[in-house]
């Protein structure tokens, strides 16, 4: 039985450039996983972008020393596919009945088809979005879980012009992310745009029913002596039938430690 | 006093908005920016039991007791702010990010936030062109207290004001912009640093997405009139 909670995946994470791979997420994730980091395989950072895994396996200088920067290609001359990247890793989870696990990503730039075990799903655009994915019956419960995500650039990379500028042609604001990436005047632009799985990503096991966002609200009164605590939370119920619910909620001071005052 | 549990059925493949009755607290302590008092925290936990299997998810978060109130002086134009009714003389520094690669990690947040505590600031704005901040980078602004003033994904330069003019509509996908805007929202929005959010730098966002923003985020009439006796 899998515990309750998150479990972040944020290690034993393989790249590769999705130019260099004739395989499908769909093979990729059933007859032919990668073996491990050999070319055109590398060991990834995730969460990190494509510039910080190249950079990790010296495929590019680091673009912080010198004018290291000038000598790596920029997506506008390269191409978007140049900088479009394949992820892959494994996890286990075994389940007990009645339990569901969700598939989360905090945050992709830009967009990504995500494959689990063969099963393919899309993350759509924006960089600053979660992403939660129901994956409970496609799970292996006996053997390893295979996970490929394809990263796909912005939309509008744009490019830098040869005066520099800030967000130099502009471009990037027609998508929703980080404006910095083209270069400002007190930078120089970022080759990939910061493309990349840039947020946690993680597995999270729960019973029949998920708590979802709630939210914390104080209100005051009587020169902050009189105060309320006001907390709504969303709940979902994966299962076919009613569920009778008790739901808590508990304040405590954590004070030095572990010690909590109640 | 402060543990409270309430019934209910949530019907099958059903998503539910529960509110609980709320909890009172008589003087708590109170969350206090850097230099005006300490950053009290709490420790909010929420578990549903689900009848017939036991416990069925948990979910915690640090919470700061803290009213945070900013208004534009007529007379300066200049914004002021008040905390926990006590006005505040603002010292905040820009933040763009990390690290360019964004090779983000909790080691990082808190050794650059605990130094901006340590330059006796209270803000930390970060800018528009930038990345909507973590929540790690707001813990650690909830420790050391600094006040965050958090803008949207819009700059002067790139959305109609820069040479040339670009972008004078903003993002082609303005319903994509208010998706991620309200997802934003609901991962950052139960920090107690959390001050200001801003449309964008030096530049107003598009009319339609300006509008749809003051109106998510104003606070709720119900607070207005809320004052339990």
């Amino acid at each position: 039985m899998a515990e309750i909670g998150k479990t972040k995946l944020d290690s034993g994470w393989l790249a590769a450039r999705s130019t260099e791979i004739d395989l499908t997420g769909i093979q990729l994730t059933t007859t032919h996983p990668p073996a491990g980091p050999s070319s055109p395989w590398m060991e990834a950072v995730v969460p990190g972008t494509v510039l910080g895994t190249l950079l990790k396996n010296n495929h590019v200088p680091d673009p912080f020393y010198g004018l290291e920067n000038e000598a790596i290609i920029d997506i506008a001359d390269s191409g978007r596919e140049y900088y479009t990247f394949w992820f892959f890793t494994t996890f286990p989870c075994k389940l007990s009945g009645n339990q569901h696990v969700d598939l989360n990503f905090r945050a992709i730039n830009y967009s990504a088809e995500v494959y689990l075990n063969g099963h393919k799903k899309l993350l759509p655009k924006g960089m600053f979005r979660r992403h939660s994915l129901d994956v409970t019956d496609i799970l292996h419960p006996d053997s390893q879980n295979l996970l490929a995500v394809l990263v796909y650039p912005p939309d509008n990379p744009g490019t830098i012009p040869p005066e520099g500028g800030q967000g130099g042609d502009h471009e990037i604001g027609k998508d929703v992310a980080a404006q910095y990436v083209e270069g400002w005047d007190w930078m120089t632009p970022i080759r990939d745009r910061n493309t990349g799985i840039w947020d946690e990503v993680s597995i999270s096991v729960t019973g029949p029913v998920k708590i979802t966002d709630p939210h914390l609200v104080s209100s005051f009164f009587d020169d902050y002596k009189r105060v309320y605590l006001h907390t709504t939370t969303e709940l979902e119920n994966k299962s076919a039938w009613v569920a009778e619910c008790s739901l808590s909620i508990q304040v405590t001071t954590e004070l030095e430690g572990n010690i909590c005052l109640v | 006093e402060h543990l409270q549990t309430q019934h209910l059925s949530v019907p099958p493949s059903t998503q539910v908005q529960f509110t609980f009755p709320e909890l009172f607290f008589y003087k708590p302590n109170l969350w206090w920016p850097n230099g005006m008092g300490k950053q009290s925290l709490y420790k909010v936990g929420i578990t549903v039991e689900v009848k017939g299997y036991g416990e069925s998810d948990s979910w915690s978060h640090p919470f700061g007791f803290r009213k945070i109130e900013s208004y534009i002086d007529d007379g300066t134009g200049g914004r002021l702010f008040k905390v926990n009714g006590q006005p505040i003389f603002i010292r905040g520094g820009n933040w763009i990010l990390s690290d360019g690669l964004l090779r983000l990690s909790k080691k990082r947040y808190k050794t650059d936030i605990k130094f901006h505590a340590d330059m006796n600031f209270n803000m930390i704005r970060c800018w528009g062109g930038g990345l909507a901040e973590r929540p790690e980078f707001y813990h650690y602004c909830d420790i050391y207290g600094l006040l965050v003033w958090q803008e949207f994904w819009i700059t002067g330069d790139c959305d109609g004001r820069g040479i040339p003019v670009s972008n004078p509509n903003g993002p082609l996908d303005h319903d994509l912009f208010m998706l991620c805007a309200r997802d934003t929202v609901k991962l950052l929005r139960n920090h107690p640093s959390l001050a200001l959010w801003v449309g964008g730098n030096e530049q107003t966002p598009p009319e339609d997405i300006n509008t749809s923003l003051k109106n998510d985020l104003k606070l709720h009439p119900y607070f207005r009139s809320f004052n339990k006796i």
